[in-house]
């Protein structure tokens, strides 16, 4: 129904302006309804780096798109956190120090949601609690190999 | 945790049973390129319901089936079974009186899948019913598969519409 | 005409096939003609990582359909090095020791063409013998600026 | 070096103007996310002959001009140009007897963009004709986008065709 729609479409959007500034540093974002229908309006993304002028994600840079997806499907878990949530190298874009401000997100959200995360990034591998290790020792049999830290580290360097 | 753990067994290249068992809330899954970590996200995927083989990286559904190395030979079945703690009960639906819930799923080279709930076989419907409302499913927002984290934004607005539905 | 495409197409997937080992410490890859009739055949791409037995390029994993990727640039380079070649980003998928293959390569093919590349990735950063720094100290205003290899890697990790 | 130097001005990020001169074989851009280094290779791209906005991660070829920052106001006009080491003469074409060759394009908001070859005014075409045959152009193998080295073994086998026969 459309109240229910615009209730969801509110919260979600409150949300996501709150956590962009939070993992940008700055800077500001919303969703925008693309008709007057609520019923069969699209909703598009808006993104502002700090600094910076224009509002059209097609701008943005792979880094800043990545960003801001997160921080999107973020405030998506904040409404109905689904039981788990599963990111596959979705830090693969970034710059260590936003690195950084992601692992700083998914930490403050593994307190209501459980994260399983595949990433080659050292810091992101650090904010683990648990490390599951996969080789291929046999040429394409995959295994798994209990690793602590160090080992971690180095398998994803080598 | 919610989810518990995970069996695998002739998927992919988890050729032999594997189990692989989450005990925190910050699980990393880390290795060489090509070493299977993604094969466990489509794992996920399958069992709670994916149906389509292009969305696994499949050319057909028997391709997530392990079909040889230089020393090995195919085998006949995949299987994948995953096991969640549900003591909070918010996996709805008569199973909700169980403090755990074991979905798993089957496929035979010649065939159809084959679901279970609890061991007791059951419909794809099934699956996806218990899932359902609670933000995760084969598609949801819930899992970002390799690559994909920025489509999401790049969607089309009737497209981003139907994900932001999914959370009512 | 027929004979040119069938000249030109043997000559690339001969070192097709050469360099694709070499990235990858072993397995084997080729080029495919997908019709009979020469003038308007397709060409698919067949790749086998080391002990697989998939040829199929859409079981590939993520870093290993980028290194095939980069085989295959490399190949049409071999055959007709263009002045100059810009890579942006294409190490983003990688480990660390693919990073350390793909800038192997890089390295060799530099005595006969130009390397422009962006990167993240302290392996390849090292590689470079010219750091160009891009800052936005003015938030929003991209500036050029001198950067030793310490200063480039902390760039990279902030 | 065959490219020795960029000229950018009013294009994209670089609102000032700036120059990049390449002193080796192996150069390499570094900086934080959003800092402007695909902008660079979008500048070399546009000055090229790139006449589609959507390949420069744009909605109108417009948008290539600085459209100012919360400090700065929006500037009328882009400008790039590169310079080349022709001295071994490989750049085709009535230019072929100069040792060094600049390329510039201009774009105001209200209008065409206008090409200079050596300072001379030319068409588009006349850029084309200088790369043709030498494995450059605005989308060829020699310029790889961010994000996009895995579709070239994901392309069609039509257009991986045309990728390979720009070789010949
Ligand atoms: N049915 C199958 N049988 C055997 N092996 C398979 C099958 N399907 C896929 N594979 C293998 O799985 C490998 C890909 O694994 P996966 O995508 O999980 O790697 P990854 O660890 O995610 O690597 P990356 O870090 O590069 O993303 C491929 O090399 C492929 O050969
Ligand atoms: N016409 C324009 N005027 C002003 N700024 C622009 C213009 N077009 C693009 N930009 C800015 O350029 C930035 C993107 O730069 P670019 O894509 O080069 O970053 P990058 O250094 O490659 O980052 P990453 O490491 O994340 O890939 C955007 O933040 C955008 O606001
Ligand atoms: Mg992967
Ligand atoms: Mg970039």
């Amino acid at each position: 129904t459309r109240a229910k729609f615009k209730e969801t479409f509110d919260q979600v959007n409150q949300t996501f302006e709150a956590y962009f500034p939070k993992i940008f540093g700055g800077g500001q974002a919303c969703l925008e309804l693309t008709g007057d229908e609520l019923l069969d309006a699209g909703i598009s993304v808006k993104a502002q780096p700090p600094g910076k002028r224009n509002t059209s994600i097609h701008v943005l840079s792979g880094g800043e798109k990545a960003l801001t997806a997160i921080a999107l499907v973020f405030s998506l878990f904040q409404l109905n956190p689904a039981p788990f949530c599963i990111l596959d190298e979705v830090d693969a874009p970034l710059d260590d120090a936003n690195v950084g401000r992601y692992c700083n997100l998914v930490k403050a959200m593994s307190e209501k949601v459980q994260f399983l995360f595949i990433s080659h990034n050292k810091i992101a591998i650090e904010m683990a609690k648990q490390l599951c290790g996969v080789t291929m020792h046999e040429p394409g049999v995959s295994r798994m190999v209990a690793v602590d830290i160090d080992e971690a580290i180095a398998m994803a360097e080598s | 945790t919610p989810l518990k753990s995970i069996k695998l067994s002739g998927f992919k290249s988890f050729v032999d049973p594997t189990l692989i068992t989450l005990t925190s809330n910050l699980t990393a899954i880390v290795g060489p390129n090509g070493c299977g970590k993604s094969n466990v996200v489509d794992a996920i995927r399958w069992v709670i319901g994916e149906s389509s083989a292009k969305n696994l990286r499949a050319e057909s559904m028997a391709d997530v089936i392990f079909n040889g190395t230089t020393n090995r030979k195919p085998v006949g079945q995949a299987s994948i079974e995953l096991t969640f703690d549900n003591t909070d009960g918010r996996l709805s639906s008569e199973y909700a009186k169980y403090n755990e819930i074991s979905v798993r799923r089957i496929l035979q080279r010649d065939g159809q899948s084959q679901y279970f709930l609890n061991g007791t076989r059951c419909r794809r419907k099934d699956i996806l019913d218990i899932f359902l409302g609670t933000g995760l499913g084969p598609r949801s927002y819930s899992i970002i598969e390799q690559g994909m984290i920025s489509r999401i934004i790049e969607a089309k607005p009737e497209d981003l519409r139907v994900f932001l539905e999914e959370t009512a």
